[in-house]
């Protein structure tokens, strides 16, 4: 892969609560 | 025994599972210490995420050939939810869209389904990722595009 990394900061979706996370930010590493 | 805590094969335990389901450092912590026990949970179909559980285990020893690749090994095995209750904080955490499959290159665990970008679990458990911030949506149709070619 062309990252080595991808980290997602996530907090549960409340409006899809249970089945997805909500993402705040993303890090990467190549 | 086995693990930091010395179980004994066949041994009843309790665990607590949290909200995070998938997240890094996503682990169940042994009652009534609530610290890890280096051993993985299996067998645990029908985890939710947002949900922190209270659940029975039993420890299963494992006995045959030790595999190049690490193998297959001790672990805890799924034996019944005590309770559970849903996560009402905001706390956030983190996940990694990348993850090492031995053997072979890095793997990028994204897809994209019509409008939705979605993300599998080592148990094959799906969860679609959102986001609010259209910079976050760009980065992930990046990824996706990448990764489909």
């Amino acid at each position: 892969s062309k990252w080595r990394s991808i980290t997602a900061t996530v907090t549960h979706d409340q409006e899809n609560f249970g089945r997805a996370y909500l993402i705040a930010d993303l890090n990467f590493m190549e | 025994g086995y693990g930091r805590f010395n179980l004994k094969d066949g041994q009843e335990v309790e665990l607590l599972v949290d909200h995070k389901y998938g997240a890094i450092g996503d682990v169940p912590l042994l009652l009534p210490y609530n610290e890890a026990s280096e051993l993985p949970l299996s067998s645990f179909t029908g985890r939710k995420p947002g949900y922190n559980y209270k659940i029975k285990a039993r420890m299963s020893a494992y006995k045959g050939p030790i595999m190049m690749d690490g193998g297959p090994g001790h672990s805890l095995i799924f034996n019944g939810i005590i309770s559970e209750e849903r996560y009402l904080g905001d706390e956030s955490f983190r996940l990694s869209l990348v993850r090492s499959v031995v053997p072979g290159p890095n793997l990028v665990i994204l897809r994209k389904e019509g409008e939705k970008f979605i993300h599998w679990l080592e148990t094959g458990d799906e969860i679609e990722l959102t986001y609010k911030d259209p910079l976050i949506g760009s980065k992930l149709e990046e990824i996706w595009q990448f990764n489909k070619e």
